[in-house]
C-alpha cells in the first residue's frame, strides 16, 4: 500500500 | 426495541453482499430516523457509509438507540435462507444479545425466522464534513463497473482526470496504458444511460483500482452512481437506494503520483 492515502488523516475522530 | 420489516429482502442480500468484502464486523447503528451503518477496511483505505431511513421500511420501530453488532460473514449466510421477494423483518430487543430476522414469501405461507449472535464491537466513528465537490459525475453503474474491471488488467491504479470537456479514466501499466474517456450525455428514451458532469474546477486524482473494483458489487442497487471529487480529499461513490437512502464509499486518494 505504499504510495496510499490513510482515510482516518481526512476525516475527524467524532 | 427494533422492528423493521423491508418489503423486500433483496435490498438487504445487496447491500450487505456489496461491502462484505471490505468490512466484516459492523455496527448497524439503530434510532428513530432509520438504520446505519459506518465501517472502514481494515487498512484504513476505504470507508462505508450505509443509511437505509424509516421511510425505507414499513413499518419502522425504534424506540431508543440500539446498536447491533453483526458479523457479515454470519449475516450473508442467514440473508442467503431468504428469497430476494421475500418480506424481511429485524427484530431486537433494547438491550440485545440476538437480532431476530423473520422472512415470510409473499405468495406462500412459508415463514422462516433466524437469530444471529450479537458482538460487541468497539468501532471508530470518524466525523465526515459536508463538502462541496469540484467535480461530481452520474454515469450508468454498470459503465462504472466496466471501466473498472477493464482498467484493472493493465495497472493497479486509475487516475480519474475531470475537466469542462469530460472526465477521463486513465491507467498506465507494465504491459502499455488505457484511457476510457465520457463526455456528458443525456438520453431522453434512456435516462439510465445518462452521464452528467458538475463541474466548478478542473480535478486529478489517483485511486487504487482494487478498491474501486470493490465498491462496484454495488452497482445492481442502483441503475447510476455518483462519483464525487475534490483535489486532496477522498472520493466518495454513491449509491442511491429508494426512500433517500444511500449507500456510499469513500476511498484515500494515492499521495505522491
Amino acid at each position: 500500500l505504499a504510495g496510499q492515502g490513510n482515510i482516518t488523516s481526512f476525516f475527524s475522530n467524532g | 426495541m427494533l422492528e423493521a420489516r423491508l418489503e423486500q429482502a433483496e435490498l438487504l442480500k445487496k447491500v450487505v453482499d456489496a461491502i462484505k468484502d471490505l468490512v466484516q464486523d459492523c455496527n448497524f447503528d439503530c434510532n428513530d430516523s432509520g438504520v446505519a451503518l459506518q465501517a472502514m477496511d481494515n487498512s484504513h483505505v476505504a470507508l462505508v457509509s450505509m443509511m437505509l431511513k424509516s421511510e425505507a421500511f414499513s413499518p419502522f420501530r425504534c424506540d431508543r438507540n440500539i446498536a447491533l453488532g453483526i458479523n457479515l460473514s454470519s449475516l450473508t449466510k442467514v440473508l442467503r435462507c431468504a428469497q430476494n421477494n421475500d418480506i424481511l423483518t429485524v427484530k431486537a430487543e433494547d438491550a440485545p444479545d440476538v437480532v431476530n430476522l423473520m422472512f415470510e414469501s409473499s405468495d406462500s405461507d412459508r415463514l422462516s425466522e433466524y437469530d444471529i449472535k450479537l458482538m460487541d464491537i468497539d468501532q471508530e466513528h470518524l466525523g465526515i464534513p459536508e463538502t462541496e465537490y469540484a467535480a461530481t459525475v452520474t454515469m450508468p453503474s454498470p459503465e462504472f463497473q466496466r471501466i473498472c474491471r477493464d482498467l484493472s488488467a493493465l495497472s493497479e491504479s486509475v487516475s480519474i482526470e475531470c475537466t469542462k470537456e469530460g472526465v477521463k479514466f486513465a491507467c498506465n501499466g507494465d504491459i502499455g496504458s488505457g484511457a476510457v474517456t465520457l463526455r456528458s450525455h443525456s438520453d431522453v428514451e434512456n435516462p439510465d444511460q445518462n452521464i452528467k458532469i458538475d463541474l466548478t474546477e478542473p480535478v486529478a486524482l489517483t485511486f487504487s483500482l482494487k478498491y474501486l473494483s470493490n465498491f462496484c458489487k454495488a452497482s445492481g442497487l442502483a441503475k447510476s452512481v455518483n462519483i464525487c471529487l475534490s483535489n486532496e480529499v477522498p472520493l466518495l461513490v454513491e449509491y442511491g437506494l429508494a426512500a433517500n437512502s444511500y449507500l456510499r464509499f469513500y476511498l484515500a486518494p494515492k499521495i505522491g503520483d
